[in-house]
């Protein structure tokens, strides 16, 4: 999966991408002083395609309140709810809103599911549908966050650990690679990276194609740029 | 220019005419469409950005299309339709460093004959000991009737011209013609046809590129010159022979990570030569800061030998790390002088100068720019001159520039180029030598009005001062001038009478010329200042300046920041009328386009156009 960090102030934005082996969780979101948790499960391609890339997608979230009772697991099939002692079981063939007292969901048919937990955060997870019979790919999830400035100093995850901004400086553009992808250093966290120009794509308004959104991209699994390396953030469970 | 073999160019004129540093120029172009069909035809003229377009208009068919020039705001109302459906075309686009790029395009009909004709008008600085006319010339084919013609008029008396192009070869030199008499100088330059082409058996032309004039006029002694004309004087003000006053500079170097390499090399390399070039009786200090501020001493060094000597080993080593503390650097450095001061270990006679150089937005210690700008004018209490020197894009520049404006002194902005070590040198030169300390130009209370800034922090060895406005008697025979200064070891007093100045005798066949230029300069100069006094200050004041900068804009014509020049086009075959507007560009617009430049060319296929939200968003998702 890619991981964008955009920071329009800046005009600018970071990215990097973080494959394992599939089957692993990732810990995204992490506030211990509001209770709230995401956690995302990779899989793989059905089988190795031809330009021998094996990628890994996220297929399933889940997301816990803890404060407020909430727990939610978002997969490619479904949605589920835990609020208020019960499981509700809601389905992407469907479009559906959910108004509760502590969380607001709402699913707009085999597209996006868009979560509001009260007083914290909101975000929208993005159904990425795939031709059943791809030889290669299938369906995977993309996870947004739209508004985490209720969330505690002490966020953290692969995502939350960026909430509260980030500071890095680039300097000395250079040919890369490739004419259209140049490099630059970047020093951020006291760090010195080479990163490369690039671009991932956006997918909340384009669903088929994406928006290119041009940033800095950080190689080696954003090492340099999340604090610690990607498997402190492997958990063992869902929630 | 044109891309088809069918447009005829018949002629392209550059005509300029500098009286008393005012400078109008008037760019004119006739083409011919030879096609049996219409065709666009497209205009296009640089022009320096400094100067304000007053004029254009186009003759197509015996019909005149003049450029009306109008609110910035009620033109974009008026035209809001067209621009929400994206018809409108902005006519002006930074291009460079030194210019901005006008351009228009037109239907011509079969066989007929299309006029352009672009004025604008500025009034010259002097910086480094001249003054400099610059015109860029990039006519795509060769034309039958190509001039530049300049006339310079300076009652003062000229000192030197020099003209030279980038694009003069051996052959094209000598039709550079030049006269100079006491007070008039003519340069012309209009090579034919054949003169222009690039090479024997091709149809390129070998003009294209920028012609270039520098001058001076001799230095009145004391208290400067005056010219009245029409009811309206202008006061120069930079007197030859007067001795340096010696400075107290604290240079604050950012060092943060998004120096590393380039830049940090340039200023390496810029700082070497700075500090050799400063004159033994300066004192000077070297404050370095990423996230952590260093300070080469204490206090600030004589610039003798020894320190000299130590202070470029200190450079030499200068690297980068940490992050951009701009507000406890320079506090660091105001602190410095103020201390120093206090303990007497600087001249009473001397002027205090930090110079500031980073290329980042503050991001560790205070990073409200608005606060910065509040702890650093508290903190020198409008004592000391504080440059600014933005390097890149990535530094706001409108920061910046208020922070040094509120501190008596400017901004300028640093290109990352290859000649960035020249850049930084020069504006150091452009401010190494103070002549004179709080110059105050004073007149008349009952014979002037409208008078343009008369107090000045410095005169620098190399400008001019000058401060315009209007005469409440038009009949006036004389008035007294006082100028008063600190100079190098006393105060500087001068005095003087001043008379309308007599056209007729200085230049007896060319009267008509001077008609309005001193009422132009003075408004020019008046609506400079407004737009200044326009982004910092008090709220009250800011709008003040703005509402008279307009009315001003609006009635000389001028296409600033807050005007702009509407132009509506004969409409096309198919009833479309798509009107165009003509802006004026501020530094910061200019600095955008190159930020926006820079990120989507070097990171997007060709074809792509952004889209940035309002607020941050960070997710994850599939590739």
């Amino acid at each position: 999966p890619h991981f964008m960090i955009e920071l329009p102030e800046k005009e600018d934005a970071l990215c990097f991408n973080i494959n394992d082996r599939p089957g692993t969780i990732f810990s995204l979101v992490t506030d211990p002083q509001s209770g709230i948790l995401v956690n995302g499960q990779i899989i793989g391609d059905k089988k190795i395609p031809p330009d021998g890339k094996m990628n890994t997608y996220f297929w399933r979230f889940g997301i816990v309140h803890q404060t407020l009772g909430v727990r939610l697991e978002v997969n490619t099939r479904d949605i589920s709810v835990f609020q208020d002692s019960k499981w509700v079981k809601l389905l992407w063939s469907d479009s559906a809103s959910l108004k509760g007292l502590n969380v607001d969901l709402l699913v707009t048919k085999e597209r996006s599911l868009m979560v509001t937990l009260k007083d914290s955060v909101k975000f929208v997870v993005l159904l990425h549908k795939v031709w059943e019979k791809h030889p290669y790919h299938r369906d995977y999830l993309g996870f947004y966050t739209l508004d985490s400035h209720l969330l505690s100093p002490a966020v953290h995850g692969l995502l939350g650990q960026f909430y509260h901004g980030i500071e890095y400086e680039v300097s000395e553009l250079r040919p890369g690679e490739v004419p259209e992808k140049p490099d630059a250093t970047m020093f951020v966290k006291g760090q010195q990276l080479n990163v490369t120009r690039g671009w991932q794509r956006d997918f909340r308004r384009d669903m088929k194609n994406g928006e290119n959104v041009p940033c800095w991209f950080v190689h080696n699994n954003g090492t340099g740029l999340i604090d610690g390396d990607a498997t402190d953030y492997v958990v063992s469970g869902l929630f | 220019s044109t891309n088809e073999a069918t447009v005829e160019v018949h002629s392209v004129t550059v005509d300029c005419t500098v009286t008393s540093r005012f400078a109008r120029t008037v760019m004119t172009s006739v083409a011919l469409n030879k096609a049996n069909t219409s065709q666009e035809i497209f205009f296009e003229v640089e022009l320096p950005k400094t100067a304000f377009i007053t004029n254009f208009s186009m003759e197509i068919e015996g019909r005149v299309y003049v450029g009306d020039v109008k609110e910035k705001e009620k033109a974009k109302k008026q035209y809001e339709k067209a621009v929400s459906s994206g018809r409108t075309a902005g006519l002006v686009k930074a291009s460079g460093r030194k210019m901005e790029k006008f351009s228009v395009s037109v239907n011509i009909a079969a066989k007929s004959n299309v006029t352009f004709i672009l004025t604008h008008e500025e009034l010259l600085q002097r910086k480094l000991g001249h003054y400099e006319i610059l015109t860029r010339v990039k006519p795509k084919t060769r034309v039958q009737k190509f001039q530049i013609v300049v006339n310079i008029y300076e009652p003062q008396g000229i000192l030197f011209v020099d003209a030279h192009a980038t694009f003069l070869s051996n052959d094209l030199l000598p039709l550079v013609e030049k006269t100079v008499t006491d007070k008039k100088a003519h340069v012309s330059f209009s090579p034919t046809m054949e003169q222009q082409r690039k090479c024997p058996d091709c149809d390129g032309t070998l003009i294209d590129g920028d012609f270039i004039i520098k001058y001076d006029v001799n230095r009145a002694k004391s208290f400067g010159d005056i010219q009245i004309v029409n009811g309206y004087f202008v006061h120069f003000f930079a007197p030859p022979d007067l001795r340096r006053v010696p400075k107290n500079v604290v240079f604050v170097i950012d060092i943060s990570g998004s120096m590393y390499g380039t830049k940090m090399t340039q200023t390496r390399e810029a700082m070497l030569q700075i500090v050799k070039d400063l004159h033994e009786d300066d004192h000077f200090a070297l404050i370095k800061f990423g996230s952590a501020i260093y300070t080469w001493r204490d206090s600030l060094s004589k610039a003798t030998q020894e320190n000299i000597t130590e202070a470029i080993n200190y450079v030499k080593d200068i690297d980068s790390e940490g992050m951009t503390n701009i507000n406890d650097a320079v506090l660091r450095g105001v602190a410095m002088l103020i201390k120093d001061r206090k303990e007497k270990k600087l001249p009473e006679r001397s002027v205090d100068i930090i110079i500031l150089l980073t290329d980042g937005m503050p991001n560790v210690g205070e990073s409200n720019t608005a606060k910065i700008q509040e702890n650093v004018l508290s903190a020198t209490g409008g004592k000391m001159s504080l440059f600014s020197l933005g390097f890149g894009n990535d530094v706001d520049y409108s920061f910046l520039d208020v922070l040094s404006k509120q501190n008596k002194g400017i901004a300028r902005r640093i290109y990352e180029a290859s000649d960035a070590t020249l850049q930084l040198q020069g504006f150091y030169d452009e401010v190494a030598s103070p002549l004179l300390l709080e110059v105050d130009l004073r007149y008349p209370d009952n014979a002037v009005e409208m008078l343009t800034t008369n107090h000045f922090s410095q005169l620098f060895n190399g400008s001019e001062i000058v401060v315009a406005g209007r005469l409440t008697d038009n009949d006036l025979d004389n008035f007294m001038v006082d100028v008063m200064g600190q100079g190098l070891e006393e105060d500087y007093k001068a005095q003087g009478q001043a008379s309308p100045v007599k056209w007729t005798d200085i230049y007896p066949d060319e009267e008509y010329i001077f008609g309005d230029f001193t009422e132009r300069l003075w408004a020019y100069l008046t609506i400079q200042q407004l737009l200044e006094k326009s982004k910092s200050g008090p709220a009250d004041e800011k709008e003040n300046a703005t509402a008279k900068a307009l009315d001003m804009a609006l009635k000389y014509s001028f296409v600033t920041p807050l005007t702009s020049m509407v132009v509506t086009k004969p409409e096309t075959e198919d009833g479309t009328d798509s009107p165009l507007i003509a802006d004026k560009l501020t530094e910061e617009q200019r600095q955008q386009a190159e930020r926006r430049g820079y990120h989507y060319m070097s990171a997007s296929p060709p074809m792509y156009t952004p889209t940035y939200h309002s607020s941050p968003t960070y997710f994850v998702d599939g590739d």
